[in-house]
Formats: C-alpha cells, sequence, structure tokens
C-alpha cells in the first residue's frame, strides 16, 4: 500500500459520497447517467466475487462492501426512490455498443480463462468505459450543476492516482498488471477533456455549460 | 491447471 492507492482509493470514495450527498438533498437525480451507474454496480459486482473466497486485508474487505453498497443505494436513488427526477430523456447512450465488445475482449484477453477469472477481467474492461453514458448525457444536455463535476473530477483523480500507484509498484516491487494498466491509460484520457473543462470553468466559480 | 492471479487492488 503507497500513498498514491491510498490517495486514490479515498478519491474514489469520496466522488461516490459526493454523488449521494447531491441526491439525498436535492431530493433530485437530475442530469445523473442511470446508465453509468448501473454500469458501475455492475463492475463491482463482478469484481468483488471473491469477497468471501480470498481475504486480502481487513482494509480491502471493508473497502469493497463499502463500494458495493454505494453503487447499490445510488441505482436505488435512480431508479427508484427518486424515479420522478431522473432525466431519462437525456440517458440515451446505447449500453449494446460497450457491452458487447468489453463482453467478447474479456473472454479473449484474460490472465486465465475460468469464470471469476474473466469476470473480473470483465469488470476491469467495463469500468474503463462506465463513465462514458454520463460523459455522453452532459454532451446531449450541455451542462452540468457543479457538484456533478465535483464527482466527476474526483472520479478521474482516481484514476490518475492509480496510474501513479502502478509505477510507483512497478519501481517498489516489480509488480505490474498490463491488463489493468492499459484499461487505466484508456480510463483516463476519458476524463482528460473534462479536467480541462473543470480546471477553465468550474474552479473559476462557473458554471460547466458547452457552447 | 487451477490458477488464481492475485487481484489485491480495489
Amino acid at each position: 500500500m503507497n500513498v498514491f492507492r491510498i490517495l486514490g482509493d479515498l478519491s474514489h470514495l469520496l466522488a461516490m459520497f459526493l454523488l449521494l450527498v447531491k441526491i439525498w438533498r436535492s431530493k433530485s437525480c437530475a442530469g445523473i447517467s442511470g446508465k453509468s451507474q448501473i454500469l458501475f454496480a455492475l463492475v463491482f459486482t463482478t469484481r468483488y466475487l471473491d469477497l468471501f473466497s480470498n481475504f486480502i486485508s481487513i482494509y480491502n474487505t471493508v473497502m469493497k462492501v463499502v463500494f458495493l453498497l454505494c453503487a447499490y443505494v445510488t441505482v436505488y436513488m435512480i431508479y427508484w426512490k427518486f424515479r420522478k427526477t431522473f432525466d431519462i430523456e437525456n440517458d440515451t447512450f446505447r449500453l449494446e455498443f460497450l457491452l458487447v465488445p468489453v463482453i467478447g475482449l474479456s473472454f479473449l484477453v484474460n490472465y486465465s480463462y475460468t469464470p471469476t477469472e474473466v469476470l473480473w477481467t470483465f469488470s476491469i474492461y467495463l469500468e474503463s468505459v462506465a463513465i462514458l453514458p454520463q460523459l455522453f448525457m452532459i454532451s446531449k444536455t450541455g451542462e452540468a450543476e457543479t457538484i456533478t463535476t465535483h464527482y466527476l473530477f474526483f472520479l478521474g483523480l482516481y484514476r490518475a492516482l492509480y496510474l501513479a500507484n502502478w509505477i510507483w509498484r512497478y519501481q517498489t516491487e516489480n509488480f505490474y498488471d498490463q491488463i489493468s494498466v492499459v484499461s487505466g491509460v484508456v480510463q483516463t484520457i476519458f476524463y482528460c477533456d473534462f479536467f480541462y473543462l473543470y480546471v477553465t470553468k468550474v474552479l473559476k466559480g462557473k458554471k460547466l455549460s458547452l457552447p | 491447471r487451477e490458477f488464481t492471479y492475485v487481484h489485491d487492488e480495489l
């Protein structure tokens, strides 16, 4: 465990909390892509199947449970509790365009051809593209609430910190995981355009709106 | 052969 990894995990946790706080306080999930949140719930479910079979540390187990809970509570808020405020007309990204290639790739490129390993690989590939419905929704409506942009910023920061974590682990432990690294780089690239808008607009007190 | 890759990250 290194500083990049712990800050990355905390940033991830903060992102998920911010999203829940936004929904809870405003009693609205306007501007949030339910499809992205379903994908994240699917990511955690397929990745953390080893929760009971493979103990790593108390930290690891607790974080997995918290991540799963946050993901499912968020989906519940969007599709049940505050369903009336859900902006379904703008959440139109076609999930099959992500799921079909991701399922195919997880069968083709994995570490071992076992059910849990293929599902783990699926979760890694899916996470790298899970935010696309959300980014698509923002580009469609042309704007995002400031708290939603903070959510996206911390989600992107988590990815960037994980890249630093992998460089660190490669240098100190000679550990590397090609599947995670390649997917992590792809995922981080998706946030670059957003990071630019966040720094040039949101941090200067302006609302994120696209021309 | 059963092979388990260690996934110790979140």
